[in-house]
């Protein structure tokens, strides 16, 4: 009786067989009726990826152009179509951009081009493409990351917007700041029927959740600074849009809340190892409108520190802050006209927008810096789960 | 090591053209 031992993994090319009519198939069952969950949960970050990659190779090596071309245009179109169905959902969308990633990233690595050869060892060299150049693919792969990033931050930015006045401006976690509410102020009543049950902690463990979701799909870690940052400007252009139009957000003590706050996003980012990614400083003009709460505002010196001071405000910002400020207390007093005035005069001379409020739907360039893997495509295995036994390991 | 044989290059169409040559059509018609 002949014994099936094991193919030893020197002995394969890190290539995967299938025939042309099992293509619709592979793209099936390893893209549209996957579920992430279990994969990321499982199996190495970017398996899928692999497995493409691993299918496209073998594909080049039989020289067939166009066995090369149907799965390129058929894995392309099942991830639009997989996003168009569920690209409402977080989980999917960050997971099939990780894997797009890692699939643009191989096709660079393994392209024979020495730019991208520099991190290869002798035998992930052997196992580059050999008939094909495919640098017009990668850059609709390219295209196609950045339209999944782009989904991303919107289904990121869906599941934060609500949480942001709530937790950002109106809950309150220093007790007795505050003290006495601004007098004449009726509670602003929320247009969200939940709104009021979000705190800052709903929105530190939100972006955690987002962060360990990319984390598990194998996110590139430059890819995760870019969503970091982008999640910190909605944040911090959202609560400073709100605090613009609230005369209740405009207060001495609102200022302190709101410094408190940003502290614990900065303790998030350090926490997380993010404190380079450019996050903070997104965050900067609701800092600056937080210390303008709180600085004195009366003297021409202080009129001279504000202008020093608000560089990242608007002149129609700051001087909305000051008229906006009320005082909730009888040791604070409003903001005198005259002073408004000196301030103003001060900005005459800047050049910038007449814009108050800034624009939340910004989306900051992304670019997908090349991230070679030293895994060895030779040893991957493909688990039974997946459903793909009509894969033959080469 | 890169095989000395020039790789062809695939000229590839772009996104929006590429999902023109809709793969699922057959399967989505009813």
């Amino acid at each position: 009786r002949p014994v099936n031992l094991p193919r030893k993994e020197k002995d394969f090319q890190g290539m995967l067989e299938y025939k042309k009519e099992d293509e619709l198939k592979l793209v099936k069952n390893l893209i549209l009726e996957l579920k992430p969950r279990g994969v990321a949960v499982n199996f190495i970050p970017g398996l899928p990826a692999y497995i493409l990659f691993m299918c496209l190779r073998h594909a080049d090596y039989l020289n067939d152009d166009q066995k090369v071309r149907t799965l390129l245009t058929s894995t392309i179109n099942s991830i639009k179509k997989i996003l168009k169905k569920r690209g409402d959902d977080f989980e999917t969308v960050s997971f099939w951009l990780s894997n797009t990633c890692r699939f643009l990233h191989c096709l660079k690595q393994y392209s024979g081009e020495e730019a991208f050869m520099k991190h290869n060892t002798p035998r992930q060299n052997e196992h580059c493409l050999s008939n094909f150049d495919l640098a017009e693919y990668r850059q609709v792969l390219s295209d196609l990351a950045i339209q999944i990033y782009q989904q991303l931050i919107k289904c990121m930015e869906n599941i934060l917007q609500p949480m942001i006045v709530s937790g950002m401006l109106e809950h309150e976690t220093i007790q007795g700041v505050s003290g006495v509410k601004p007098t004449g102020l009726r509670k602003r009543t929320s247009s969200i029927a939940d709104e009021g049950t979000y705190t800052l902690d709903s929105i530190l463990r939100q972006l955690s959740s987002f962060h360990s979701i990319m984390c598990q799909h194998g996110t590139d870690p430059e890819l995760i600074k870019q969503v970091v940052k982008q999640q910190f400007y909605i944040i911090g252009a959202v609560t400073l849009n709100n605090l613009l139009l609230r005369k209740d957000m405009c207060s001495w003590s609102k200022g302190m809340q709101i410094r408190y706050n940003v502290s614990q996003l900065e303790e998030w980012l350090r926490d997380k190892n993010l404190m380079n990614c450019g996050a903070k400083e997104t965050l900067e003009p609701l800092i600056q409108a937080a210390q303008l709460l709180q600085v004195k505002k009366k003297t021409d010196e202080d009129a001279e520190a504000i202008c020093s001071m608000c560089n990242a405000l608007t002149t129609a910002q700051i001087v909305k802050v000051l008229n906006l400020y009320t005082p909730v207390n009888e040791f604070e007093e409003r903001v005198s006209i005259m002073f408004i005035r000196t301030i103003q005069t001060r900005l005459r001379d800047r050049k910038e927008s007449p814009q108050l409020l800034m624009d939340t739907k910004i989306i900051y360039p992304v670019t997908f810096p090349f991230n070679p893997s030293s895994l060895a495509l030779e040893s991957i295995h493909i688990p039974g789960s997946l459903n793909l036994g009509f894969l033959t390991r080469v | 090591r890169p095989p000395s044989r020039p790789r062809v290059l695939l000229k590839a169409p772009t996104l929006a053209e590429m999902e023109e040559m809709n793969i699922f059509e057959e399967e989505e018609s009813p």
